[in-house]
């Protein structure tokens, strides 16, 4: 039987992550941080 | 952002991609559900049209912004990212929105702290002139689900954005919820009238009552009060607290014999969906005998007064307080809903008092825990509450662990539980998606920003030693037992620990009259497992297409035995070619026109040169040739 802590299995572990904080772990460096842009905004930008 | 060119139909064309995760599957199904409950915003399943989003597992959450007229155009929800407000801003974003604090006038309203922004980041605090981003006439939303939170791409610990009004500084960030103004610019920029989703509410503050009429066939009235002697002191909607106003309909069934009955008919309601959900808040201060009967008068052709129908009785309202029930209603034809008081048997010293009615033709949860007394437990040791055992659809008995007891946030977790139908069900529990929602009590149901989280049973799952999370409770459970003494296993939960902060917990509407409401549904989401194969390049319909391969997303058919692609287009531009190699658009046609009318005035003028050049020259050899015939040598004058 599992043991008492492993009752409940937090998905987020234990961290609020916001929408760029997921982004930012995830290397990406998306134009503010969650848009993407196709070539021309990219070349703009 | 401006220009028409970005917006979306108000009906827009999807594809969950298969490499989505099952949660996030049904997660967007639920936030497409909000957009239909609170704006004219529609979602389809692509059905070929030109443009369409193709929601996909990918790294991270992000999407474009705007219709870019692409054909598939990809919104990533990947790992992490199948929470139902995440899902809302990135769809946001695709129907042409930016972030909140990029507006033009973002500096009225809050401090860059550019100093403690990561080194290379600082461009996402970029703002957009007024000639690129139109903030649609509404004010500065720091509650708008579209804002950065204060720590934003941090470099230390201190916030990246300052609010220049300081109790805003907690607010921003949200990710619960469209706020109004959110729904506000987005009804603008999309010109909705209506949604496709709600139906009626009403409050009692106006004096007619939102159109409810008092049926001739009883023998008493519902009154319109805001207060009754035996209960309740004050209405629902704002708990007494606006002097003058606070109303509510009340049945006094003390003032009529036993059986005695009130109806009450919401006003002519047309369904689009077949399916809704009625919502009030009822009071009983008669007798635990008193009943409220929901009716729905349904009209036809042929029933031109409408057919009484009875849908549910609603017996033992606990006695002197508020409280929330659900109605579950299957309705296709134009319709009223009735509410029945009727007086039972026993003494009666007031009767039965309904508030803040909401309906919509949206899917009712299938459970509602009812904290009472709430505030006593946040922050506090005995803040660890489980709910009553209830039982899904399937018959998986389940119950939720809300944890209360931590400094800052509240925890959440979905826990199966030992049942009665257990030696009936599968196990591992396969795909069951639990939805709990702390309910922001707004009277208005579109005003809500509730508090959503999902979690589904990946069948699959196991922890370190193997053991599968979703075996069967008896089995990987442990010993508890209900607060009757009888005992039974409770299975390992699933959920999360920052549910929402104790901040935005006491803030809106979710503890009212100290009174919390849990919304629970757990739905089978197995059909979700492969729901809509896109006509992928090279799909074959026969083996004659297994070898051809369609380039640029053609799609490979076969015709009169013979195989062709069919390529795809989009409003101003296709691709052609044999294997779909070529890619024209108008924009080509433009030019071929002009360089062909180049062309032709390039070699008329050489024609033209050429002729003037030679007529020239013959008429000088003419004229030098007459000359010569004139001049005898000295021709003798007269």
């Amino acid at each position: 039987l599992p043991t008492p802590e492993n009752f409940v299995r937090d998905v987020d572990g234990g961290i609020n992550q916001d929408i760029f904080d997921i982004n930012e772990d995830l290397g990406l460096d998306l134009f503010e941080g969650d848009i993407r842009l196709d070539g021309a905004e990219q070349r703009n930008s | 952002i401006i220009g028409e060119e970005y917006r979306w139909p108000h009906t827009i064309p999807y594809v969950l991609d298969d490499s989505l995760e099952m949660n996030a599957k049904g997660v967007i199904l639920d936030a497409f559900e909000r957009y239909r409950l609170k704006t004219c915003i529609d979602f389809k399943p692509w059905a070929g049209e030109a443009n369409y989003i193709s929601v996909f597992k990918g790294s991270g959450c992000w999407s474009s912004v705007g219709n870019r007229h692409v054909g598939k155009q990809d919104l990533s929800i990947g790992t992490n990212c199948d929470r139902i407000a995440t899902v809302q801003h990135e769809f946001l974003h695709a129907l042409g929105f930016w972030h909140e604090q990029s507006r033009s006038d973002r500096d009225d309203y809050v401090n860059i702290m550019w100093e403690r922004i990561q080194s290379g980041r600082e461009h996402n605090f970029n703002t957009y002139n007024d000639q690129q981003s139109d903030s649609l006439n509404v004010p500065y939303d720091y509650t708008s689900v579209m804002h950065y939170s204060k720590t934003a791409f941090q470099n230390g610990t201190e916030p990246t954005i300052v609010t220049r009004i300081p109790d805003f500084m907690d607010v921003i960030g949200q990710r619960m919820d469209f706020s109004d103004y959110d729904l506000l610019k987005l009804n603008r920029l999309y010109n909705c009238s209506s949604s496709l989703s709600f139906m009626d509410l009403c409050n009692f503050e106006l004096e007619n009552v939102c159109g409810m009429v008092q049926s001739s066939g009883d023998s008493a009235d519902w009154q319109r009060v805001s207060q009754v002697p035996g209960g309740p002191e004050n209405d629902h909607s704002n708990m007494g607290q606006c002097k003058g106003s606070g109303f509510f309909m009340h049945f006094d069934s003390s003032s009529v014999n036993v059986g005695a009955t009130a109806l009450l008919e919401s006003r002519i309601l047309y369904p689009k969906r077949g399916f809704q959900c009625l919502q009030f808040y009822l009071y009983n201060s008669g007798n635990d005998n008193d009943q409220l009967n929901i009716y729905i008068r349904e009209y036809s052709a042929g029933s031109v007064n409408g057919t009484l129908t009875l849908v549910e009785e609603i017996k033992e309202i606990p006695i002197g307080s508020w409280q929330l029930y659900h109605v579950t209603l299957t309705v296709t034809n134009k319709f009223r809903v009735v509410f029945g008081g009727i007086r039972g048997s026993g003494a009666s010293l007031g009767g039965l008092s309904i508030d803040d009615i909401n309906l919509s033709e949206t899917r009712c949860p299938h459970h509602i825990w009812h904290i009472k007394n709430f505030t006593q437990f946040i922050g506090s040791p005995n803040g660890k509450l489980y709910s009553p055992p209830f039982y899904s659809s399937k018959g998986y008995a389940f119950q939720i662990y809300l944890n209360l007891n931590h400094s800052t946030d509240v925890g959440i977790y979905f826990h199966l539980i030992s049942g009665a139908n257990d030696d009936q069900l599968q196990w591992p529990c396969p795909w069951q998606q639990a939805t709990m929602t702390l309910l922001d009590q707004n009277p208005d149901i579109r005003q809500r920003m509730s508090n959503q989280r999902s979690i589904t049973t990946d069948p699959f799952m196991t922890i370190d030693n193997g053991i599968y999370v979703w075996d069967r409770p008896s089995k990987v459970g442990g010993v508890a037992f209900f607060t009757n003494g009888t005992q039974f296993r409770r299975g390992i939960g699933l959920g999360t620990s920052v549910f929402i902060t104790h901040e935005r917990l006491q803030s809106r509407d979710f503890i009212k009259g100290n009174d919390v409401y849990i919304l629970l549904t757990v739905e089978d989401i197995s059909h979700l497992n492969s729901t809509q194969t896109e006509l992928t390049p090279g799909s074959t319909t026969k083996d004659l297409c297994a070898n051809i391969i369609c380039e640029n997303d053609g799609i490979c058919t076969v015709h009169n035995d013979k195989t062709e692609c069919r390529c795809p287009s989009g409003e101003d531009w296709w691709y052609m070619g044999e294997r779909c190699e070529k890619r024209g658009s108008t924009r080509d046609t433009v030019v071929i026109a002009a360089s062909s009318t180049a062309a032709v005035f390039a070699l008329m003028l050489m024609v033209t040169l050429v002729s003037v050049y030679c007529t020239k020259k013959k008429y000088h050899k003419k004229t030098s040739s007459k000359t010569a015939d004139e001049n005898p040598g000295n021709q003798h004058a007269f």
